[in-house]
C-alpha cells in the first residue's frame, strides 16, 4: 500500500 | 530525509535568518517587499494547518513553527515597528495581493489531489508560494541598487527551491510511488522565476561588484 508522503515536506 | 532536502530546508532557514538579521539589527527593511512577506505568511498559514492534525516528526513540527513565527513577525516588523517601518519603500512596493491570491485559489479549486479542505488549501499554498516572490523581484528591479543582505536573502530563497528540485529527483529514484505533479510543477515554476536574478547575482560575484539589475 502507498504511504502518504505528500505532506512530509515543508 | 536526503541531503538535498536537508540542505534545502537549512538554506530556507538561513534566508529567514538573514532577513531577520537585517530587520532586527540594522532596523531597516529597505528593499524588502511587504507584499511578498504577507504572501509567505498566507502560504505558511494555509499549508501548515495540518500542524494540529498530523504529526510527522519533531523536525517537521519545529520547522513549521519557525517558518510560521518568522513570517508573521517579519510582517509585524515592517507594518508596526516604529523604526523599521520608516524604511519600507511603500511607493515602490505596489503589487496587488489579489491579482496573485485569487487566481491561485481558483486554480487550487480546479487542480488538487483530493477535494478536501486540507488538500485544496495545500495546493493553494503551493501555487501561491510559486509566485509569492514576484512583488519582491519587481521591487528589486525598481530599486536597482540592492544591498548585500537583500541580495543574499533572495539568493538563499532561490537556492532553497533549486535544492528542493534535486530532492524530488532523488526521491523519485529512491522511493517507490513518489510522484507529486502539483508540487513538482509549481516548484519548477517557482525556481524558474529566480533564473534572471541568479544570472545577475553570479555576474556580480564574478566581477566582484555590487549586485545591480538592468533597467
Amino acid at each position: 500500500e502507498d504511504v502518504d508522503d505528500s505532506h512530509d515536506e515543508l | 530525509m536526503n541531503i538535498f532536502r536537508l540542505a534545502g530546508d537549512l538554506t530556507h532557514l538561513a534566508s529567514v535568518l538573514v532577513l531577520l538579521l537585517k530587520i532586527h539589527t540594522i532596523k531597516s527593511c529597505a528593499g524588502i517587499s511587504l507584499k511578498t512577506q504577507e504572501l509567505y505568511a498566507i502560504v505558511f498559514a494555509t499549508r501548515y494547518l495540518d500542524l494540529f492534525t498530523t504529526y510527522i516528526s519533531l523536525y517537521n513540527t519545529l520547522m513549521k513553527l519557525i517558518f510560521l513565527g518568522s513570517s508573521f513577525s517579519i510582517v509585524w516588523y515592517i507594518r508596526k515597528h516604529k523604526i523599521v517601518r520608516r524604511s519600507y519603500d511603500k511607493d515602490q512596493d505596489t503589487f496587488r495581493h489579489y491579482f496573485i491570491v485569487l487566481p491561485c485559489f481558483v486554480l487550487a479549486l480546479i487542480i488538487h489531489e483530493k477535494f478536501t479542505v486540507r488538500e485544496v488549501l495545500w495546493a493553494f499554498s503551493l501555487y501561491l508560494e510559486a509566485v509569492a516572490i514576484l512583488p519582491q523581484l519587481v521591487l528589486l528591479q525598481r530599486t536597482r541598487n540592492i544591498d548585500n543582505l537583500t541580495g543574499q536573502y533572495v539568493f538563499l530563497l532561490g537556492a532553497y527551491r533549486a535544492l528542493y528540485i534535486l530532492n524530488w529527483i532523488y526521491r523519485y529514484f529512491t522511493e517507490p510511488h513518489f510522484v507529486h505533479w502539483i508540487t513538482w510543477i509549481s516548484g519548477l515554476v517557482q525556481t524558474l522565476l529566480y533564473a534572471d536574478f541568479f544570472y545577475y547575482y553570479f555576474q556580480s560575484m564574478k566581477n566582484n561588484g555590487k549586485l545591480q539589475l538592468p533597467a
